[in-house]
């Protein structure tokens, strides 16, 4: 989808 | 081994539904603090964070820390089989292939067991960082499915900004725009329909009403829904559950216009 960000800039993979 | 049962099948039944359609095969980990799940979309936009409390079940037993990767469209077929009012009981071993459910009803003599045969799942975790969110809505959770599926026919997106003026919904599509705004409301009669902003900072944030409208479908879960925003950083849609359980929805944001 346009514009959209995903959470892996967010939260980090443990 | 698990052992867990619940008093009604709904509860099981309504969390099953209100996200089998953003994951499909999840693993719920048990341990002795309960039953928990996390599992990401495809597009790693959303996030379903699941925790049913050891309290929340009635009795509770897990000895060790049990994995049960679960497809839910298996889970769903099988939850299907059982009314709402039946009493549910979760079993498995210790290493297991299959899990049991056994649906018991509560004024017949009626007793079913089905199996599920498990999948291993190698589930990527994420660590979600402890929040002091700028914004925080509570209200109603028919009022904000009713706002979200609104929105949804006019845009594929909506802007949520909170001030201290109350919190409004807006968007902007092909054939016009549209906008919701609500003020804090205290309804002493009726205080579940209150509605609650605790603003330390103004937010704005914009958002895709593809996968808030997915994360309502939790709306029969709970009467009321937490919406937490803080600028730049995911959104927190929070159904509670009896015995301090929950089940936490986080959506990625979009980059606004």
């Amino acid at each position: 989808e346009k514009n959209q960000k995903t959470l892996l800039g967010f939260f980090q993979k443990t | 081994m698990l052992e867990a049962r619940l008093e009604q099948a709904e509860l099981l039944k309504k969390v099953v539904d209100a996200i089998k359609d953003l994951v499909q095969d999840c693993n719920f980990d048990c341990n002795d603090s309960g039953v928990a799940l996390q599992a990401m979309d495809n597009s790693h936009v959303a996030l379903v964070s699941m925790m049913l409390k050891s309290e929340a079940f009635s009795p509770f037993r897990c000895d060790r820390n049990i994995a049960l990767g679960i497809n839910l469209s298996s889970l769903t077929k099988v939850l299907r089989c059982a009314q709402n009012n039946d009493i549910l009981t979760v079993k498995a071993e210790d290493a297991p292939d299959v899990v049991n459910l056994m649906f018991e009803s509560s004024d017949s003599d009626r007793l079913s067991e089905y199996d599920i045969k498990l999948m291993d799942i190698d589930q990527e975790h994420l660590g979600i960082p402890e929040t002091e969110y700028a914004a925080t809505v509570t209200m109603p959770s028919p009022e904000f499915q009713r706002i979200c599926r609104d929105l949804s026919a006019l845009s594929e997106s909506v802007s949520i900004e909170c001030t201290k003026e109350g919190v409004k919904f807006a968007c902007n599509g092909d054939i016009g725009s549209g906008a919701v705004t609500l003020r804090s409301h205290s309804d002493v009669e009726n205080p579940d329909q209150n509605i609650k902003i605790d603003l330390t900072e103004p937010v704005a944030l914009t958002f895709s009403l593809k996968y808030l409208s997915n994360f309502c479908k939790a709306s029969g879960l709970a009467k009321s829904v937490n919406i937490c925003l803080s600028n730049e950083v995911p959104l927190l849609v929070e159904y509670g559950l009896a015995a301090n359980s929950y089940l936490r929805f986080y959506l990625a944001p979009k980059i606004g216009d």
